[in-house]
């Protein structure tokens, strides 16, 4: 493992007390790899390797820990703190609350939309509505009506109407006519490339002034993750993000490049295929996973 | 790697990067490294042209072969009916729209294609799969949500030799393959098959997300280990995703990428042709 692998690069070091240049650049050698083994976009693990070398340079080696332990306690602290701060929760605010969720095709979006308006059902007392903006996959419709049963969350869609903002602006228009006080709007997955879509979510944005907007993420996306997250990222200015399919095994580095490149914070997580399985997001545990 | 230049660290350094850029891997690209460094004795001058020919050779040495060769066509052997074809894969990845896409060409061919809704788990599943068959005009086998996938691919199966069905095409669940007891119910559904027709799957299809990162890696082991994948797609290459994991997976497996997902629609389907994957990386 990575700590073992510290050691050995940095056992020169015992009896001497200090991390120094010459023996931190193997050092820094092994934190990079591990970090693009996890799926860390390469250049983002430059950046944060060079800033850790700088931490580690003249730390004292041998007060308490083993030397490579240090080299990874230096490590996973650099990375809680770039993924951390205070957990950010849903903006609750709005008469309704509009969320709108946005993200690439097959993330996750549509099984969110479910988990999250089961949360708020069940943990904030409230009365969502989920509204069916994907008009392009086959059976989607159908699919969110499906979710919407197994959590007892209505759903508003319209197959004869193929304008999502029209569908988006008429779901919202239903939430205050029946008191719903959460809207949350699933939308097709789309290729940030894909300028007719990528003008369309904008479109959709626009017209209904969202409080929320999501950026779903499958967590085991590869380098790619950087070049999504900026392009949604600067037509929609979302307010956070969801990191999904957490259950799986893969490290997550996607996580810290979309972080770095972005700076919105990762709001929730999903941890399973029900519609129980979402969770906080904890910067903590998310470092030790994407150390391995 | 423009210009005449020198083989030297600042050249191999930029390969590094656009190669695990592209999601190639660390290991992967070392070897590609190590194998270009043997070709061309350091510091050598060596013309932009040069380096790039050896650069392909060297990647698309690492690509399997499929058994037929170079595919140009949508081909299935002539002495298996019907032939079977399992399609395996993480959640999300683009199994059921790959399985749409694959229907639709096998058709073209003159073939008679039977499509088995073999995800009885995921919300409105079979309902996706059905707009396919009726898109693509061919007959599907379904059961009700919730049904045992073993006994929708059995069914499938009786029904495609009544049918004397040319190409059968199975549509499972997604599934994250360090789950075991998902990994356990598709080995169960490979080997309930073999009870109507001997020796099938004749091809297990393992659909992976081109944006996907390392651990496509232990994706195809693991999957590998439940079904036997014999061959791989790679969809959503019409992103900006490189889908450079299929290269060490296909080196290390020894399995053929056969086709590459380009799109939504029902002619987004391609046949793998490696030179063209390979310049897609320095485009
Ligand atoms: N294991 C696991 N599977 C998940 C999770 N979230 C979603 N899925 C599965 O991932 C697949 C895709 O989920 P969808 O909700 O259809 O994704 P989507 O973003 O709406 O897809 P498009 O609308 O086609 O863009 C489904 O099989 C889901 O059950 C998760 O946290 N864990
Ligand atoms: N852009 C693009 N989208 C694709 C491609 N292949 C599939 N998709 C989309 O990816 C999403 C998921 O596709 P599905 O076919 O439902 O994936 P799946 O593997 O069957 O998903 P599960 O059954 O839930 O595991 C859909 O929105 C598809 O339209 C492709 O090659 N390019
Ligand atoms: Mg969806
Ligand atoms: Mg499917």
């Amino acid at each position: 493992n990575l700590s073992e692998k510290l050691d050995k690069a940095l056992h020169v070091l015992k009896g001497h007390g200090q991390i120094t240049e010459i023996n931190v650049a193997e050092t820094t050698k092994e934190v990079r790899r591990a970090l693009l083994d996890a799926d860390v976009n390469f250049k983002i693990a430059k950046e944060f390797t060079n800033k850790v070398k700088e931490k580690a340079l003249g730390s004292d080696v041998l007060t308490t820990l083993q030397p490579g332990q240090l080299m990874v306690k230096i490590v996973k602290d650099e990375l809680t703190a770039l993924m951390g701060g205070e957990t950010e929760g849903i903006n609750l605010s709005g008469k309704p609350t509009i969320v709108l969720m946005s993200g690439l095709q097959g993330s996750g979006k549509t099984t969110f939309s479910g988990k999250l308006a089961n949360f708020l059902k069940n943990k904030k007392s409230k009365n969502p509505l989920l509204v069916a903006c994907d008009v392009y996959r086959p059976a989607a419709i159908d699919q969110l009506h499906v979710v919407g049963g197994q959590i007892n969350v209505e759903v508003y869609s319209d197959k004869e109407n193929n304008d999502p903002v029209a569908i988006a602006q008429a779901g919202i228009v239903q939430a205050k006519a029946n008191g719903n006080d959460v809207v949350i709007i699933d939308t097709a997955g789309r290729l940030a490339v894909d300028e007719k879509m990528m003008a369309e979510i904008s479109n959709i944005h626009k017209a209904i002034e969202p409080q929320e907007t999501l950026f779903v993420v499958d967590a085991m996306t590869g380098q790619d993750a950087v070049n999504t997250a900026k392009a949604f990222n600067d037509i929609l200015n979302f307010d956070g993000v969801i990191l999904t399919k957490l259950d799986g095994d893969t490290r997550g580095g996607a996580a810290i490049s979309i972080k770095s490149v972005v700076d919105k914070p990762i709001k929730f997580i999903g941890t399973g295929e029900k519609m129980e399985a979402i969770d906080v997001f904890h910067p903590s545990r998310m470092a030790e996973r994407i150390l391995g | 790697v423009a210009g005449k230049s020198k083989v030297d660290d600042d050249v191999l350094d930029n390969l590094e990067e656009v190669l695990v850029s592209s999601d190639v891997g660390v290991d992967t690209t070392l070897k590609i490294i190590d194998r270009i460094e043997a070709r061309v004795s350091k510091d050598k001058y060596l013309g932009t042209d040069e380096l790039n020919v050896i650069l392909r050779e060297e990647i698309a040495g690492l690509l399997s072969e499929t058994h037929l060769g170079e595919e140009t066509e949508y081909n299935i052997p002539k002495d298996k009916k019907p032939y079977v074809i399992m399609v395996v894969g993480v959640n999300g990845a683009g199994k059921t729209t790959t399985i749409g896409k694959l229907a639709h060409q096998f058709k073209k061919q003159g073939l008679k294609v039977v499509l088995g809704a073999a995800d009885t788990f995921r919300a409105a599943a079979i309902d996706q799969l059905q707009v396919w068959a009726d898109r693509v005009d061919v007959p599907i086998v379904r059961q009700d949500m919730g049904s045992d996938p073993a006994s929708v691919a059995f069914d499938t199966l009786s029904s495609a030799v009544t049918q004397d069905a040319d190409v059968v095409i199975i549509d499972t669940a997604g599934r994250l393959h360090n789950k075991v007891n998902l990994m356990n119910e598709l080995t169960k559904v490979k080997r309930v098959m073999q009870k109507v027709v001997a020796d099938t799957p004749n091809e297990v299809l393992l659909v992976l997300d081109g944006s996907t990162g390392q651990n496509a890696f232990e994706q195809a082991k693991q999957f590998t280990k439940a079904t036997e994948v014999t061959s791989l797609a790679i969809t959503k290459l019409d992103g900006t995703a490189k889908g450079g994991v299929v290269i060490g997976i296909s080196d290390q497996f020894k399995i053929p990428v056969k086709y590459i997902g380009v799109g939504e629609g029902i002619e987004d389907l391609q046949v793998f042709n490696k030179i063209e994957f390979v310049d897609s990386f320095f485009n």
